[in-house]
């Protein structure tokens, strides 16, 4: 039978916490080459959201694509994201691997 | 035959 290919979803996290609460890993030159999510924090925006899970693969944060950033420059466009007053809320482009 | 990983894993940051 086909194996679906994985679809990405655009998830709207509203900042209605004083913090994200996820936790990453993965980035460019390790073995999880995009961010993974390995936890999701009770009470912070992220799981207030309701559509942010574990496992699921962050492609694009606010249109910008993590493809070939390292973890730690993922994780600053992530908490940028989530800092700047700019944005009530932080665009998502995740999937979640077959 | 096991695959060699030749990538190391990678830290965890909380956001």
């Amino acid at each position: 039978s086909p194996v679906p290919a994985p679809t990405a979803t655009l998830v709207r996290v509203l900042k209605n916490s004083n913090t994200l609460g996820i936790a990453i890993e993965g980035g460019a030159n390790t073995r999880q080459p995009l961010p993974r999510i390995v936890t999701i924090q009770k009470g912070g925006s992220a799981h207030n959201c309701g559509q942010l899970r574990v496992g699921q693969i962050i492609l694009e944060v606010n249109g910008i694509s993590l493809k070939g950033q390292e973890h730690k420059d993922a994780a600053r466009i992530i908490a940028e994201a989530f800092k700047t007053k700019e944005k009530d809320h932080i665009d998502f482009l995740v999937f979640e691997p077959g | 035959r096991e695959k060699r990983l030749t990538l190391p894993p990678s830290e965890i940051t909380l956001l």
